[in-house]
């Protein structure tokens, strides 16, 4: 599955580099998965 | 007929070229004036108050936002340096960084969508060295478009 | 329809090496523009400022402020939406911007 890597921690770069990750996170509907399926414990989170 | 062909191709390849490089200039200038008008509006505050602002209250370039709903719960995991940091959002996000947060905050005197005023036309081409002015008057009125734009 | 062809070929050239000189002093300028030690200072945004840029403004909004070449992993959301920042260089400042 897709996962997006960026740098970041420099001043101005290529244009709008989040373009990307802003549409891969709206375009899902994991929020609306959720709420559905309710009845199932969510995944534990992953933790550092 | 070949090389008239062979000739074409080569034509649309540099016309490919000049436009993705038009757009990577467009991007400079348009960074280039929305740092220079954030430093010439953040001189002019101080001036007026005649003190800088208290340090807890402004963030410093270069910084990203991750803005979310408030509803949304955030979890969050960070390693003892600080080098490490692991946030679980059970909402959506977006993500903007500096740059798109001075044209938002109309920096870039609206170049960005091509909705120049007059008064900020002459405020944007009076921040760009002379050689890109012909660039920011064209910005003005959508994006650089024109292949040959003759310089100053 | 060659000799045609021919010439707007060399004129597309020029076009392309005039604006690969402006691409270049552009990044010197901006360089040397945002490392400016008085620009670096008077660089900066308000908590206000942040708020203004955001629809609606009463959202959270998280200020990450990191060391050059942090790695910023966003996953893919069918697994949750989990972000995950890795710095090689130093600490990472992270704080939320106040309401007010």
């Amino acid at each position: 599955r897709s996962r997006i890597l960026v740098s970041i921690g420099e001043s101005f770069g290529t244009s709008d580099k989040f373009q990307k990750i802003n549409e891969m996170v709206s375009s899902s509907d994991w929020s609306l998965k959720r709420s559905f399926d309710q009845g199932s414990t969510p995944k534990p989170l992953k933790r550092l | 007929a070949q090389e008239c062909q062979n000739l074409e191709v080569e034509r649309q390849r540099r016309l490919e070229r000049i436009k993705q490089k038009q757009s990577q200039l467009q991007e400079l200038i348009l960074q280039q004036i929305a740092f220079k008008k954030l430093v010439q509006r953040n001189r002019q505050v101080e001036q007026q108050t005649k003190r800088p602002p208290p340090p807890n209250s402004v963030i410093h370039l270069p910084f990203i936002i991750v803005n979310t709903s408030k509803k949304t719960v955030i979890d969050c995991s960070i390693s003892n340096d600080k080098f490490e940091y692991l946030f679980n959002f059970d909402n959506m996000f977006e993500i903007h960084d500096d740059i798109e947060v001075l044209k938002r905050m109309g920096m870039a005197c609206g170049l960005e969508v091509g909705k120049c005023s007059p008064e900020d036309l002459k405020i944007a081409r009076s921040l760009v060295p002379k050689a890109l002015e012909p660039y920011v008057t064209e910005m003005a009125q959508g994006s650089i478009s024109n292949v040959y734009i003759s310089g100053v | 329809r060659y000799k045609s062809l021919q010439k707007e070929v060399s004129d597309l050239g020029e076009a392309e090496e005039k604006l690969d000189e402006l691409i270049s002093k552009s990044n010197l300028q901006l360089k040397l523009l945002t490392e400016d030690p008085q620009n670096k200072k008077l660089g900066y945004v308000m908590c206000q400022d942040l708020r203004s840029t955001v629809n609606p403004p009463e959202q959270i909004v998280m200020v990450v402020r990191a060391p050059p070449e942090t790695q910023m992993q966003v996953s893919d959301p069918s697994e949750g939406y989990q972000i995950s920042l890795k710095s090689s260089r130093g600490p990472i400042d992270v704080f939320l911007c106040p309401e007010d």
